[in-house]
């Protein structure tokens, strides 16, 4: 069985005017194992 | 030629012993012989199935991408009942086991599916068939979930086959190098589905910006259902649609979380084929995915639209949701050859669909 997510997530946000920007990276790479509660992906500023 | 000859000589000594009948031994020895033959052929596909996969592995360590590449066997797959086959296993694997062949049973599954059996929340005989073995939840603590709240955390165990951003009004998803399929097909004409950033002002191709209804909607409607307040300070948010495909080997867990806190408020069901979702398939098989049956999950989480595909295989043909029990996959067709239109429920309880935290139990693979 095969589980597909599609999803919105920042790919770019300006924090109260400040410069810096939040954009969504994903932490895993083709062929990965991967296991439930694991991050997928992060955005962070 | 062993056979044979051992064949033959048996057959001579019996005729020359009981005066020339000879046929009830002879036949006797025929029945071996037929297993014997079975036993090879079974051998030899084995041995030729692993061989193919070890060269597509050796082939993806070195970083080349296997093509899409359709074949006979992918034809022939199209002619097969594979959701009658698929039944009929689910029948199979919900026979109850004797208790002191259980253990025994669930060890052989784990070694032939490369299953974590110390993690079953069970004793092993405790699992009357299976089908429930299969289904089984985790011991406590076995999966801590990311505590990190900006990140998406993986809704299953499996295999990460591929992932990336959706782009454009096509929103593509690629199946395997040489063959992709649509986003729309798989989750169904959403209309809350964003096809590109859901900033309201995007650039088009000419570099002049122009402002789509579309995403307004989109953008109106994330807003005014998602809890956030607008926070005028902000500045326009802007965001990208993006994919993950997870593949669930057999014996992996087959439970399904919510991968964010997550309002959950429309359900689409597709009564589709049940073809293998393996290597090979996704390879040789055309459409696997959206051909195949399924149940799309479809909400909205901090960052806006989400939506889950849970897609069935031939040997896992069922999908049970824990918000909606009483949903029934894998049942006999009415129409047997076009496909039907999905089935639709939207969730209205609570105002804002089902609600569920980070790591919540959502749904569930089973046999048949």
């Amino acid at each position: 069985s095969t589980v597909v997510l599609v999803f919105q997530a920042p790919i770019s946000k300006q924090i109260n005017g400040s410069d810096s920007s939040q954009e969504f990276n994903f932490c895993v790479k083709p062929g990965d194992r991967i296991r439930f509660g694991e991050a997928l992906g992060r955005w962070h500023s | 030629t062993y056979f044979t000859k051992k064949f033959q000589n048996s057959n001579a000594r019996h005729s020359s012993l009981n005066g020339g009948t000879g046929n009830f031994q002879g036949d006797s020895f025929l029945v071996p012989g037929a297993t014997v033959a079975t036993l090879l052929m079974l051998g030899v596909l084995h041995a030729r199935r692993m061989y193919q996969d070890k060269k597509s592995d050796e082939l993806r360590e070195k970083g080349v991408e296997l093509e899409f590449q359709p074949d006979v066997k992918a034809s022939f797959l199209r002619l097969l009942p594979l959701r009658s086959i698929s039944r009929c296993w689910g029948y199979l694997t919900t026979m109850e086991i004797p208790v002191w062949l259980r253990p025994h049973v669930y060890r052989a599954w784990g070694r032939a599916f490369h299953s974590n059996l110390e993690e079953a929340a069970l004793p092993l005989d405790k699992y009357a068939s299976l089908r429930d073995f299969f289904v089984r939840t985790l011991k406590e603590g076995s999966r801590p979930i990311d505590a990190d709240p900006q990140c998406l955390v993986s809704p299953v165990d499996g295999t990460v086959l591929r992932f990336g951003e959706l782009n454009g009004a096509g929103a593509m998803i690629e199946q395997v190098k040489g063959f992709s399929y649509s986003v729309f097909s798989l989750l169904g004409a959403s209309p809350s589905l964003p096809t590109t950033a859901d900033d309201n002002v995007q650039e088009d191709h000419s570099g002049s910006i122009t402002t789509t209804e579309k995403n307004k909607k989109s953008w109106w409607r994330v807003s005014l259902a998602s809890p956030k307040v607008w926070d005028p300070t902000l500045s326009r948010p802007q965001r990208g649609l993006f994919y993950c495909v997870v593949y669930l080997r057999p014996g992996d867990y087959h439970r399904v979380h919510s991968p964010a806190d997550w309002n959950i408020l429309v359900r689409r069901h597709f009564s589709g084929r049940l073809y293998p979702l393996n290597e090979r398939a996704t390879r040789t098989i055309r459409n696997l995915y959206i051909e195949n049956e399924r149940v799309v999950l479809e909400g909205l989480w901090q960052e806006g639209f989400m939506a889950l595909a849970a897609i069935g295989a031939t040997n896992i043909g069922s999908i049970e949701l824990f918000i909606e029990p009483e949903l029934q996959t894998n049942k006999p067709r009415k129409k047997l050859l076009h496909s039907e239109p999905p089935e639709e429920t939207v969730y209205e309880c609570e105002g804002v669909g089902r609600m569920l935290k980070k790591g919540d139990e959502l749904a569930a693979f089973n046999m048949g």
